[in-house]
């Protein structure tokens, strides 16, 4: 799975989020990726985040949109994303990753999983990573 | 506000040997999406265009190089928000097409619809003028071993919590 959120210089924030799936599913298996609120999830008035990792763990526990609602009641964007993908695999025993943008622009990254690849662009200067820490 | 781009390339039990084509990917992706929010671009554009860049890479499931289903085709979906308005598109079930991406963002803006599957979302892209592709195109290596390691082990991967397999999730 691949994702992405933004946020322009109009203060307008934006999620698009693109996936095979998972190797090896059933004809006609639908994920998390076009499920709103689980794969992908952005309000203007809180934040955007782009979900990844197993998808039918994160569309019961609409991941995305749990992570924006922690922010809407005053989380910071890292700790929203972190609080929720581990509550999520505490709850389902399954792993998962998301990248989060608030609508002021504050990062959040955070991954369950052994690896998750990530990257963002601030004042022209480029932060990647993909192990933990 | 200065403008901010974030993307992921996937989260898993990704091998060693796959760890420098997603780095280099993810940050072609960013930069990708940047260019156009430098240039004045909206949101919505910058992520499609970063999605776009990681839909053609090989090293991304998405797109040319998606995972196999069962019987062994490429069938994808995508989504997309703008926070604006709440407002969205989703395809699911496609096949056929690099860029799912771009046909979400045409159910965002030119249908009274949010979600479009299968045969009708394939309906939907022709006649907004995306072309289909062979299928075995958006078919790499990878994702054929990924089938093949699937099989043998004869059960869903669950990322390192259950069995260890790239091919596990998403």
């Amino acid at each position: 799975t691949v994702g992405a959120v933004a946020v322009d210089a109009n203060g307008h924030v934006a999620v698009a989020t693109s996936t095979g799936g998972m190797s090896g599913k059933a004809v006609g298996r639908i994920g998390d990726t076009p499920q709103i609120g689980s794969g992908t999830y952005a309000d203007d008035n809180i934040a955007g985040v782009s979900t990844t990792g197993h998808g039918e763990s994160i569309l019961k526990y609409c991941l995305a949109h749990s992570i924006v609602k922690l922010i809407e009641s005053g989380v910071d964007a890292n700790t929203a994303t972190k609080k929720s993908v581990l509550g999520m695999t505490k709850r389902l025993n399954n792993t998962a990753g998301a990248i989060t943008l608030s609508k002021n622009g504050d990062v959040g990254v955070y991954f369950s999983s052994n690896r998750m690849s990530w990257a963002y662009v601030r004042d022209g200067k480029i932060y990647y990573g993909i192990e933990h820490d | 506000m200065k403008p901010i781009i974030i993307v992921h390339g996937g989260a898993g039990d990704i091998p060693d040997s796959r760890v420098t084509g997603k780095l280099t990917g993810t940050k072609a992706a960013v930069i990708a999406g940047h260019d156009v929010l430098l240039k004045g671009g909206s949101a919505l554009d910058a992520v499609e265009a970063a999605v776009v860049s990681m839909e053609k890479d090989e090293n991304f499931n998405a797109g040319y190089g998606s995972v196999l289903n069962l019987d062994g085709e490429v069938e994808m979906e995508a989504s997309i928000m703008d926070g604006a308005r709440l407002d969205v598109g989703a395809v699911t079930l496609i096949k056929d097409f690099l860029h799912p991406i771009s046909i979400a963002r045409k159910v965002l803006s030119d249908s009274p619809h949010s979600l479009l599957g299968g045969e009708g979302a394939k309906r939907f892209a022709l006649q907004k003028g995306f072309e289909t592709i062979p299928p075995e195109s958006l078919i790499s290596q990878n994702a054929k071993d990924a089938l093949q390691k699937f099989l043998k082990h004869g059960e869903f991967g669950r990322t390192e919590i259950g069995i260890k397999d790239e091919g596990g999730v998403g």
